[in-house]
């Protein structure tokens, strides 16, 4: 899901 | 991972350790807000809970170990350390920060990618992470003889800050569907805050001389 690929960053 | 994402995140680790070089070493944390540091220390108690919930990559997990270790030992020095707290700014360093954290959680209940419980954490702490620097910059404004390394410990935050933007803005030509507002905006606003400061930093740069920002 789109949210989930922002997550990866810190 | 992008080249501007590994260099903001390389950036923003110089800056840590700037900053611990400058408490450990030097015993020192004059000009340093504690302000922030602690409203950073929320920012990444709450956005780095899902280290418990979900994994990217090893790199990912240790550095969110080392962002919230350094940021809670920070804080801790600049409390509890004998030497270290003796010298830190107390009188100059007056920013009510707890009004900036009732307002971001606020925004954060009302807007929202999905309203679950760390979802609306995370997006709690890009709201105050957007805002944690103004302590900082109210001291150095504040602050008549600014020191090197707390000049650059800002320089290098409002670089990581800079790089953060180019990687989005490379995501969203690379990868398909890659739109969010809530990030680039909050990111905007945080990097456009560093605007002022940066300016002042390069002049002083530029003529040799010592960073002095204008009260």
């Amino acid at each position: 899901p789109p949210q989930q690929r922002m997550h990866d960053e810190l | 991972m992008n080249i501007f994402r590994l260099a903001g995140d390389m950036t923003h680790l110089a800056s840590v350790l700037v900053l611990l070089l400058k408490i450990h070493t030097i015993k020192s944390c004059a000009g340093v807000s504690l302000k922030t540091q602690e409203l950073y220390a929320i920012v990444f108690a709450t956005r780095y809970l899902d280290i418990f919930t979900s994994f990217y990559s090893i790199y990912n997990t240790l550095m969110k170990l080392v962002f919230l270790g350094s940021s809670f030992s920070i804080v801790l020095y600049m409390k509890y350390h004998k030497t270290v707290h003796r010298s830190y700014d107390r009188e100059q360093d007056t920013f009510r920060h707890w009004f900036l954290v009732l307002p971001c959680l606020l925004l954060a209940l009302l807007i929202h990618e999905k309203f679950t419980f760390l979802e609306v954490l995370w997006t709690f702490s890009l709201y105050l992470e957007a805002v944690a620097i103004l302590p900082q910059l109210v001291l150095l404004q504040r602050t008549r003889n600014i020191d090197n390394l707390t000049g650059q410990y800002v320089f290098l935050l409002g670089g990581y800050r800079g790089l953060y933007i180019l990687n989005w803005i490379y995501r969203y030509f690379t990868e398909p569907h890659f739109v969010h507002w809530i990030t680039w905006i909050s990111g905007l606003v945080q990097t456009l805050l560093y605007a002022d400061f940066f300016f002042y930093y390069s002049q002083s740069w530029k003529n040799n001389k010592k960073l002095q920002l204008p009260a």
